[in-house]
């Protein structure tokens, strides 16, 4: 999906 | 993690450490735009904040140290120890003209409003566009120093590879982020002339120049 997860990419 | 991403982190730390080498070395930041240099230092900061909130892993918060500390010493490199050769007559883009459009986009398209998360999204639209005023300037002095070249590959390379990345993300994990897919296809887009004219001309051995 397109919402808010931990962002683990820089 | 895939490898993409992880040849996509390497480029970009290739990038940065590439830029503060050549201004250490030379002792000069004649060439370099100041103020992409200030909008990629805001990118990271207003990005990294979640160093604060949230842990992901040993990598992740030591890649982000370092994408910070290279480039606050790259602006302070420019406006303070190297001041007297940094080119501020060929530096003229306004970035106002980046820097307010991203904010207000940031604040009506995000994934969620709060202050962490507009800053986050505002750090993805500020990225896209961050290189202008260097490509700018570039174009206006109709030439670029051969390891200048080689930053600005080593830049855009890093969010190519991102996009493949995501790609493999999508059909490996169903994962995808289309705030950051968007922004990263437009700075891919942004770096296209400038791809071309680096494989036909630098590789070969010449120095980038542009037709008069």
């Amino acid at each position: 999906d397109s919402e808010s997860k931990p962002k683990d990419e820089l | 993690m895939n490898l993409f991403r992880f040849l996509g982190d390497l480029s970009h730390l290739l990038a940065i450490i590439l830029l503060l080498l050549k201004i250490w070395k030379s002792r000069s930041c004649a060439g370099i735009s100041g103020k992409s240099q200030v909008l990629f230092a805001v990118v990271f900061t207003a990005r990294y904040l979640d160093l604060f909130t949230n842990y992901i892993s040993l990598y992740n918060t030591c890649m982000k140290v370092v994408y910070i500390a290279c480039s606050f010493t790259t602006v302070w490199l420019i406006y303070s120890k190297f001041k007297a050769t940094y080119d501020g007559n060929h530096d003229t883009f306004r970035v106002e003209f980046l820097v307010v459009p991203t904010a207000i986009l940031a604040f009506l398209v995000n994934h969620d409003f709060t202050p962490l998360e507009i800053l986050w999204t505002f750090s993805i639209y500020l990225e896209s566009v961050a290189i202008l005023p260097q490509l700018f300037m570039v174009s206006k002095t109709g030439e670029a120093e051969t390891i200048t070249s080689h930053y600005l590959f080593a830049l855009g390379v890093y969010r190519t590879l991102y996009l493949f990345n995501w790609i493999w993300r999508y059909h490996f994990e169903g994962f995808f982020d289309l705030i950051a897919i968007v922004a990263g296809l437009v700075q891919t887009v942004l770096y296209c002339d400038f791809f071309y004219l680096y494989i036909t001309k630098v590789l070969k051995g010449k120095k980038l120049s542009l037709p008069a």
